[in-house]
């Protein structure tokens, strides 16, 4: 597949922040989740969306991101990670 | 370990459209309707009371708002996210449903044109009443606008929802959990009618008291208008003494909460300290906000003062926020700021001259007069007036009723004037126009 355009991705990033697929960026750090992170978060965002479970930010899931819908977070975000001793 | 899902503990919840959406299509009083349906979806399968308030302090606040509007959910204005609500809990906002008062919300109008208000609606009260996003396609509670879920007054909640929302409350008393929803299609577009606790909503069964013959257990003004009540069912009357329909409602179908077993009523009376209505029946009795019960009833009759064995009638005096009950040939008399019996009662019969002794229903109307009934007849005590007017009693089918020969009942063809009763609504019978006597009943 295609490599997302940026603002795609920056937007499917923020999506998937709103909605509890992603921890909320850390505006202080400004920068993009780990690729494994955002697969998993995207797999499943799909699972959840009736789409095949890819973990790639195409152009169905796009379309999806882009249905009106619930403000509400599919699932509770993740808690705030551990800190390491 | 997950958290304990998020429920109302008590089952009537109070509604209220605090803010409507501007430049709407869609007037206030559609908006109202489409609220009201949406919570129906969900009052109709679980034990859950919705009712519509006026006041700020209602238990699930709707507002349309824009963009930022003080929680953690923003709205982006076209598209995008278009509604949010918030689970049952201690938070202040907990119940409360936002929609983003820029779309353009619709209502029965084609997948394309605008966001169908009333499918958003029924998602939102799904999260008002505690049930969170699923994946299913079928579920309404699935978070993706996927056009309208069909009309208002045919809709039923896919079983999945169902099923989540009894694990939530227990299934309502009236339905069974195995029945399958109803899927069928409106044949055409119709008006959406009014919220339906307005008017009776199904047509009685072949069981129905004759409103020319009944005598009725109970009468009572409430909010302004006369309630006739026989058996399972009711007549009402508007202020002006007009009779709203010639068939009978349903009682169990307009004041929500009563038990469905509940085979009739004593007495009833419009409380006038805080306009609750409260129903009698044998040695307990219920207390409504408007129509639906409050929570912890049924209680003893006991709680009046009054012996086990319930009352014949009860009539609301206004002045002194006295209450008369009456039973067999004694009465009492209750003051409901005191919330104590005053003493001396029960005194013998009634406290008026030219009343029977015994009582079927009592009731105080606009005019400032008392009326008893008793069979067929009632009697007529002006305010301030120790005894009844001279000359009843009267017929009660006739002067209340529209009966034009009560003695001839249900048979007796010709003899009523409910001109329109089986005919199209907006029809007339000329011939009862012309004797300038009839009845309209609204159908629709």
């Amino acid at each position: 597949a295609p490599a997302p355009r940026a603002e795609d991705l920056s937007s499917g990033v923020a999506w998937l922040g709103r909605f509890g697929y992603l921890r909320p960026a850390d505006p202080a750090a400004g920068r993009l989740p780990a690729p494994e992170e955002l697969a998993e978060a995207l797999a499943a965002m799909q699972r959840f969306a009736g789409l095949e479970a890819t973990g790639v930010l195409d152009a169905p899931t796009l379309a999806r991101m882009r249905t009106p819908r619930c403000s509400l977070p599919d699932r509770p975000g993740p808690g705030p990670a551990r800190r390491r001793r | 370990q997950a958290p304990a899902p998020a429920t109302w503990s008590k089952r009537n919840l109070s509604w209220r459209v605090r803010t409507f959406p501007r430049d709407s299509p869609l007037g206030r009083d559609t908006v109202r309707a489409l609220m009201h349906y949406a919570l129906k979806v969900w009052g109709d399968i679980t034990p859950l009371n919705f009712h519509e308030v006026a006041g700020s302090s209602a238990d699930i606040q709707i507002d349309f708002s824009a963009a930022e509007h003080n929680d953690p959910f923003p709205f982006d204005g076209p598209g995008g996210t278009v509604a949010h609500a918030f689970l049952p809990g201690e938070h202040p906002a907990a119940g409360d449903a936002h929609f983003d008062a820029e779309e353009a919300w619709a209502f029965r109008a084609a997948d394309a044109h605008g966001v169908d208000l009333f499918s958003v609606a029924v998602h939102e009260f799904g999260h008002a009443i505690g049930l969170s996003h699923v994946a299913t396609t079928q579920s309404v509670m699935q978070p993706y606008y996927q056009g309208p879920v069909g009309d208002p007054l045919h809709y039923g909640l896919p079983y999945a929802d169902r099923v989540r929302a009894w694990q939530l409350y227990g299934v309502r008393e009236s339905v069974s959990p195995t029945a399958q929803p109803d899927t069928r299609e409106p044949g055409g577009p119709r008006l959406l009618p009014a919220p339906p606790d307005r008017r009776p909503s199904a047509p009685p069964g072949r069981d129905v008291p004759h409103r020319c013959s009944a005598h009725f257990d109970a009468v009572a003004q409430i909010r302004g208008e006369a309630f006739f009540f026989k058996g399972r069912y009711f007549w009402r009357l508007t202020r002006d003494r007009h009779l709203v329909s010639p068939q009978p409602a349903q009682m169990h179908r307009f004041w929500r909460g009563l038990p469905a077993q509940l085979d009739g009523v004593d007495a009833v009376y419009e409380r006038a300290t805080d306009h609750k209505i409260v129903f009698f029946r044998g040695d307990r009795y219920w207390v409504f906000k408007d129509t639906h019960v409050e929570e912890g009833f049924p209680r003893p009759v006991s709680d009046f003062g009054l012996p086990p064995g319930g009352v014949d009638a009860a009539l609301s005096w206004a002045r002194g926020d006295k209450t008369y009950f009456f039973k067999d040939q004694l009465f009492w008399r209750f003051d409901e700021l005191t919330r104590s019996m005053d003493p001396g009662h029960p005194a013998p019969g009634p406290a008026w001259g030219g009343v029977p002794r015994t009582l079927d229903a009592a009731m105080r109307w606009s005019d400032g007069a008392a009326y008893f009934f008793r069979g067929a007849d009632y009697w007529k005590v002006p305010d301030s007036e120790p005894a009844a007017v001279p000359g009843y009693p009267q017929p009660t089918a006739r002067d209340w009723l529209a009966c034009r020969d009560p003695q001839a009942g249900p048979g007796g063809a010709g003899t009523e004037g409910e001109a329109g009763a089986h005919a199209p609504a907006g029809r007339h019978d000329r011939s009862r126009a012309e004797d300038g006597f009839q009845v309209c009943a609204c159908s629709s």
